[in-house]
């Protein structure tokens, strides 16, 4: 439904990037670390969007970096609690190495 | 498929329920999970017996929202159930939401049998699959008549397992893999000790290490073992111990479990399931002598005592620890965050169950367990170095003794 008001809209924007960041430290696109520190932290706003890209990937959704539609509702679903993204400290075998 | 980094090293698994949801008959559900492990076991060597009343590699219950495992459920809807990968202790098993409505294939609520199949993925080592068609992809497919398992997932786990060919002999072996560490993979913990206890001796300085608290108040570093407490400052250390019920009075006499000092300059102590806030060596007016519950706080029920609390000087947020999960206190230090609690690996290389933790003079974090200290460097969110170094150099031990002329770095 159309917002009753610029504020509303920025409100409900917010609110939605916040469920966000939630959902991707969660499920594992943003790393336990950069989730504790916090965005002004150790998460930029280009990882941000990456993780909303992997998020999306994963998905098979379009990969528009955006808390879109399709996004919002993949988030409603009913899902497993486990990480879809294993965090490279986790996985030894995921990770680069020197040649 | 994406496969976890452990795998159980025997393929003779073992299994307890050790409750069940109301929304089934007991029956139903032992028949349920005991079909969801034949997915597993009839593509691979493995097998999975129930047992009643010993001990057993797979544990499965039913819970809500808070449930002493660090990942709390979240209420009917989005989260359903998970599993830790194969590991010691937590170790595969396996939680469901009860506050979701569990079905067996019906469409008028969640289909146990395949949640229950794809979380025994994960006890047995597999990480969620991209494939839509996979039985490990995340997100809830609804239920499936006559389900086979997908191709995807029969690659992942012979990948781990081999086929039900390979089935090796009936040997002993070693019960499972540890990951040499312990991120938050739900793949185990690091093993829970209980803390020592320290009947007050002679001999028993903090230089041994085994502090039960420590803080920064004033500029002065005041550090607990037993009933008593050191203090030292700039100018070096107080003379001798005090006992700390005759400092704070009102305060257990036999020692305490944490402290901070809070933004308003008072000091929250803890003990036990209680805390106490005092205004310098008083407590606060109309504050209960007999302390407040911390689950006022908002941790839960079960949460017996904090081990550590300690303001992280990155976002000047004070955080309780207990075991391998921690909180975050809200800014006005009066309720936990929304999320929380979550797993201590976070803070990479910290040692679990810590003794204590304190915001140094210096702006720097620092955690103590036993003879030995961590430095945290903020910004890598991992200890400075993987090993700890002497408790004696943090405190100004000299020899054993703690030293009054030495002032702290």
């Amino acid at each position: 439904a159309p917002a009753a008001s610029y504020q509303d809209a920025t409100d409900w924007y917010r609110q939605r990037e916040q469920q966000m960041v939630t959902y991707l430290g969660e499920f594992g696109y943003i790393h336990d670390a950069s989730r504790e520190a916090g965005p002004a932290g150790l998460t930029s706003k280009e990882a941000y969007t990456a993780a909303i890209k992997r998020l999306q990937r994963f998905a098979h959704l379009p990969e528009t970096g955006v808390v879109d539609r399709r996004t919002l509702e993949l988030m409603e679903r009913p899902r497993c609690g486990n990480k879809d993204e294993l965090d490279e400290t986790q996985d030894s075998s995921r990770r680069r190495h020197k040649r | 498929y994406v496969t976890a980094n452990s795998k159980w090293e025997k393929n003779d698994l073992t299994y307890r329920i050790e409750n069940t949801t109301p929304d089934l008959s007991p029956g139903r559900v032992r028949r349920i999970l005991s079909d969801a492990f034949k997915v597993w076991s009839v593509v691979t060597p493995l097998t999975f017996t129930e047992v009643m009343h010993s001990d057993a590699d797979i544990l499965i219950q039913f819970s809500e929202g808070y449930h002493d495992d660090g990942y709390p459920f979240d209420g009917k809807g989005s989260v359903l159930a998970h599993a830790f990968f194969p590991g010691n202790s937590k170790g595969g098993d396996t939680h469901f939401d009860d506050a979701e409505t569990w079905t067996f294939n019906s469409t008028d609520g969640v289909d146990l049998f395949m949640v229950a199949a794809h979380e025994f993925g994960h006890a047995l080592g597999l990480a969620h699959s991209s494939n839509t068609e996979a039985l490990m992809y995340p997100w809830y497919q609804g239920y499936t008549d006559n389900f086979r398992l997908p191709y995807d997932d029969v690659q992942g786990i012979q990948t781990l397992y081999g086929s039900p060919s390979n089935r090796l002999p009936n040997t002993p072996r070693p019960p499972i893999v540890v990951p040499d560490n312990r991120d938050r993979d739900r793949g185990g913990e690091a093993p829970i000790t209980p803390r020592p206890t320290h009947p007050p001796t002679k001999d028993d300085t903090p230089c041994t290490g085994n502090i039960d608290a420590i803080t920064v108040i004033r500029k002065e570093i005041f550090f607990f073992k037993g009933s008593k407490f050191w203090r030292r400052g700039p100018n070096g250390l107080a003379a001798k111990p005090t006992e700390i019920s005759k400092f704070w009075y009102n305060l257990p006499s036999d020692g305490i479990d944490a402290l901070y000092e809070r933004s308003d300059g008072k000091i929250t102590f803890f003990k036990g399931d209680r805390f106490w806030v005092f205004s310098s060596n008083h407590m606060v007016t109309n504050f209960p002598v007999e302390g407040r519950r911390i689950t006022e706080l908002g941790v839960g029920k079960n949460v017996k005592k904090i081990d550590a609390v300690f303001t992280w000087p990155y976002n000047k947020r004070t955080y309780l620890v207990t075991g391998d999960m921690y909180w975050k206190l809200n800014a006005k230090e009066d309720f936990i965050e929304y999320d929380y609690p979550r797993d201590m690996s976070i803070w990479k290389n910290v040692p679990v169950p810590l003794d204590s933790a304190f915001k140094y003079w210096d702006g720097k974090t620092y955690f103590l367990k036993g003879d030995q200290y961590w430095e945290f460097y903020d910004n890598k969110m991992r200890t400075r170095k993987k090993d700890g170094r002497p408790i004696g150099r943090l405190l100004g031990c000299h020899n054993g003794e703690l030293k009054s002329d030495m002032t702290l770095r």
